[in-house]
């Protein structure tokens, strides 16, 4: 595994730490898109149908337990806890998000590696994981006050992806049987690409020192 | 290339 893999893989993590540190701690989920929570538990699901089949490390297994665990206690927290519940911004989500769902798995029926079960519900995962943040931009940019916690937590997701994609690069340049993965690479391009936007008004806040705020 | 390699990311 090389640094950018395993920094993208930490990147993943403390984004949901993050977020399940505002929702613990502060016993609210304001801001945050049940939508795409709801998006990135069926795309964990979906990806990791082999969790307890194909073994590839330790490493591998215990992410992904960790994904599905905390993906389910997001979802746990926000649609049932009596306290954090009530902080959610249920008239701001509106996002179309079954849409996303029937687009990708038409997308994957229709585009993939191979047609078996396992490969089309894998390429649906891919698919979907590129689009899942778009309930959750869409809120951000209606959100006047984007606390400093939901704003890193969108940050450190899409620096994820964004070090994935210097990971391919890499396993392309570095090992012999790479070649095959362009399904991968153009979701996980347009999902960065997502992010861009977001990014630069996450950085010029940074900078000024300014509070977070998107263009509506 | 083997099933294995091709899912060896998360």
């Amino acid at each position: 595994m090389n640094i950018f893999r395993f920094a993208g893989d930490m990147m993943h993590l403390l984004s949901v730490v993050v977020l399940l540190l505002k929702i613990h701690k502060m016993k609210s989920c304001a801001g945050i898109s049940l939508k795409t929570q709801e998006l990135y538990a069926l795309v964990f699901i979906c990806r990791y149908l082999d969790i307890f089949t194909g073994f590839i490390s330790l490493y591998n297994t215990i992410m992904k337990i960790v994904f599905l665990a905390s993906a389910f206690s997001i979802l746990w927290y926000m649609r049932s806890h009596k306290v954090v519940r009530q902080t959610y911004d249920k008239d701001q989500d509106t996002f179309r998000h079954y849409f996303l769902i029937l687009a990708c798995m038409v997308l994957a029926l229709l585009v993939h590696h191979k047609f078996t079960f396992r490969e089309v519900m894998w390429t649906f995962s891919i698919y979907l994981e590129a689009v899942a943040i778009l309930p959750q931009l869409v809120m951000l940019q209606r959100t006047r006050n984007i606390d400093n916690l939901t704003g890193n937590y969108v940050f450190f997701l899409g620096t994820y992806r964004g070090l994935y994609m210097l990971n391919w690069v890499y396993r392309y340049l570095t090992e012999v049987h790479y070649h095959h993965r362009w399904l991968t690479w153009i979701s996980g391009f347009i999902q960065t690409a997502l992010y861009a936007d977001f990014f630069y008004y996450y950085v010029k806040s940074w900078r000024n020192n300014e509070k977070l705020q998107l263009p509506a | 290339i083997s099933e294995a390699d091709a899912k060896d990311e998360l």
